[in-house]
């Protein structure tokens, strides 16, 4: 070990196995966490022939799904011998701990973190009967389409649409516009032979906004997309460049009524068409996937401080004082300025990530009794902590990879991939501008609520006490 | 009320900022539809304000969460750990309130006194922290597998890591690149 990093460690003051423990939830999950680790990275998947920076586009994505396969395999089979659900394995699948054995993104992601949390959520038990087994045993490959080419966060402005036809008891699918293909959803491209489709619902002339569907893209043999069915790659991106992206547009693709995923809403063979409680409810699949986000946050963030803190502790540069050797630049202020916080702000977005996940757990408690009047909040709340988490994790891997000065813009530093994952996700699963408005719909009601004098939920009632101060 | 130059004062001067900001956009707003516009138009006039009060209400949440939840943990840490971790806590927040002190003088009553302090109590921080600096990235316990870096691996040996990828490159699996004979070469010569 590098002398100047030994003497580091030599001067800490505290324990670190303690820490750790610590911000595993305990010294059990920590075992738990390097056994996983252990067992995963002993597979090798990982190791590389050519370090895949020097591989093609085509090439990139070739190694992504043998790799992607391989991680699948080892997780299946130890689900059977361990006998344990899929949370254990969320890690290796998006986190950090996945991103480390596809350094530039999966195209199975989206099946696992979208596609099978959707069915779960948004599938009559018979549905799910019928698709989360396969879609489990990946003996079907899913993704989630629905973000568009011309439409993304302001999802009431989707173009799509699925009109019922009651004589055949089947939904047509269409893409009315160029506008309309549906663009993004990762392994979407020449992975997944299945996809969630958020489209338009039409029956019986009138148009009752967005809903999700089931669609089969390719024959499950030869894998062929299947007739009517436009769908390719969108083509090489700032990073994430194994993710598989793509497009997708249909031309009268029919589907059985049965693909509508029908827990919230339904329509009845004869193209009834019967309300959810809640058009929030929704948001469930969306509200999970933004609590994940904010803590692949943590870890990227972790990740980009610990390489350039220990890399400054090696580092030395330049003499401020005569007849003494350069000093590390760890200790020049402004290189602690630049890091420091992002140490913190790994612990702050944790706690923060930790607090929302028991929230959420709290109010889709209440949802299922049919209490809806805080999922508000939490909605607002899940926008701007998602908004604020990945622009300053941004903000913070770019400021560690500047810290190392040129080495940071080193691929080899492994600092441009990390700003590459986290600054995409200022932009999916929600652009940041238009969550922080959503965010300030629900403070500007909570603003005149407490000017009428009604009592707020916990997160803003501040804003009455502040409201109250000032009258006084 | 008075400016309490105390981590308690900072959590209540972010809820002060961002109730502050949303009031701020409601009355634009307002003043906005009484001068004839419709209330779209009138959110969007105010939306650059309106992103800018989402952002303090998320900040007083994260300090005031993070704050809150740090008391918890480390009541049960050990006295080597607990002044580490209020340390970096009170980093966080005094950080927060230098990179917003626009919004504090705006909306509180904030002094150029109290900033100087905290300028001060900031700088102070971070020479506290700098000895314990690589035990807390070594406690979030990253694999160098997963890391994936020659600048961050556990053992510090940054160059010879930086050197090794460097010769992974295919373009040094030879030391004359065929370039040179096809282009580089008759260049030279004046015969391209």
């Amino acid at each position: 070990v590098n002398a100047d990093l030994q003497r580091e460690r030599d001067q800490c003051t505290f324990n670190t196995q303690e820490l750790t423990h610590l911000i595993d939830g305990g010294e059990e999950k920590t075992q738990e966490r390097k056994k996983r680790e252990e067992v995963v990275l002993n597979e090798g998947i990982h190791l590389e022939e050519v370090p895949s920076e020097y591989l093609s586009h085509k090439e990139k994505y070739e190694l992504a799904v043998k790799k992607a396969c391989k991680l699948f395999k080892l997780i299946r089979r130890l689900q059977e011998e361990e006998n344990t659900g899929m949370e254990n394995y969320r890690e290796v699948l998006g986190g950090y701990l996945g991103s480390a054995i596809l350094n530039d993104g999966s195209p199975l992601t989206l099946h696992y973190v979208m596609f099978i949390p959707t069915l779960m959520g948004q599938a009559t038990v018979e549905q799910q009967a019928y698709w989360i087994g396969r879609a489990f045993t990946c003996s079907i490959i899913g993704t989630y389409a629905q973000t568009e080419l011309g439409h993304g966060t302001f999802i009431r402005g989707l173009e799509t649409t699925a009109t019922y036809d009651p004589n055949t008891k089947e939904f047509v699918l269409n893409s009315p516009t160029l506008t309309s293909y549906k663009w993004w959803p990762g392994g979407l491209a020449h992975t997944a032979n299945y996809s969630v489709v958020v489209a338009q619902l039409y029956t019986k002339g009138k148009c009752h906004g967005i809903h999700p569907f089931i669609v089969q893209l390719r024959d499950e043999e030869t894998h062929m997309p299947l007739p009517g069915v436009k769908v390719g790659e969108i083509g090489a991106k700032l990073g994430m460049n194994g993710t598989n992206n793509g497009f997708l547009g249909f031309e009268n693709v029919r589907i059985p009524r049965e693909h509508m995923l029908m827990k919230n809403s339904k329509v009845l063979e004869d193209g009834t068409y019967v309300n959810s409680p809640s058009s929030k409810l929704t948001y469930g699949t969306m509200m999970f996937v933004r609590v994940v986000l904010v803590n692949d946050m943590c870890n990227y963030m972790a990740k980009a401080v610990t390489i350039a803190t220990r890399y400054s502790a090696v580092r030395r540069q330049s003499q401020p004082k005569p007849n003494e050797p350069e000093p590390q630049i760890l200790d020049y202020l402004t290189q602690q300025h630049k890091l420091f916080i992002g140490i913190a702000s790994v612990h702050a977005f944790r706690s923060s990530a930790t607090w929302l996940w028991e929230m959420y757990n709290n109010v889709t408690a209440e949802l299922d009794a049919g209490e809806l009047d805080r999922l508000p909040e939490l909605h607002a709340l899940s926008c701007c902590l998602k908004a604020v988490s990945t622009a300053d994790a941004a903000e913070c891997v770019e400021r560690c990879r500047l810290a190392c000065g040129g080495h940071g813009y080193m691929l080899s530093s492994n600092l441009p991939l990390t700003y590459g994952l986290v600054t995409a996700a200022c932009t999916y699963e929600g652009e940041n501008t238009v969550l922080l408005l959503q965010t300030a719909r629900f403070l500007v009601k909570a603003h005149q609520q407490a000017a009428g004098g009604h009592s707020l939920t916990p997160t803003v009632s501040y804003i009455a006490a502040v409201g109250a101060g000032r009258r006084s | 009320p008075p400016w309490e130059n105390t981590i308690e004062g900072i959590l209540t001067g972010f809820q002060r900022v961002a109730a502050g900001k949303i009031a701020l956009c409601v009355a634009n707003i307002e003043k906005r539809q009484k001068n004839g516009l419709p209330y779209e138009d009138a959110w969007n006039m105010t939306s650059v304000q309106l992103t800018s009060a989402s952002e303090a209400h998320c900040r007083a949440i994260l300090l005031q969460t993070y704050y809150k939840e740090t008391e918890k943990v480390s009541a049960r840490a050990s006295p080597a750990l607990r002044p580490v971790l209020l340390q970096l806590v009170d980093l966080y927040i005094v950080y927060w309130a230098l990179q917003r002190v626009g919004d504090l003088l705006r909306y509180t009553s904030i002094s150029e006194r109290d900033i100087e302090q905290l300028q001060t109590w900031y700088e102070d921080l971070l020479q506290k922290i700098r000895p314990n600096a690589v035990g807390l990235v070594d406690a979030f316990d990253i694999r160098d597998e997963i890391l994936h870096s020659t600048l961050g691996a556990y053992d510090g040996r940054v160059y010879e890591r930086l050197m090794e990828e460097a010769l992974k490159s295919p373009l040094n699996a030879e030391p004359v690149n065929q370039s040179f004979h096809q282009h580089l070469k008759p260049f030279m010569q004046g015969k391209l």
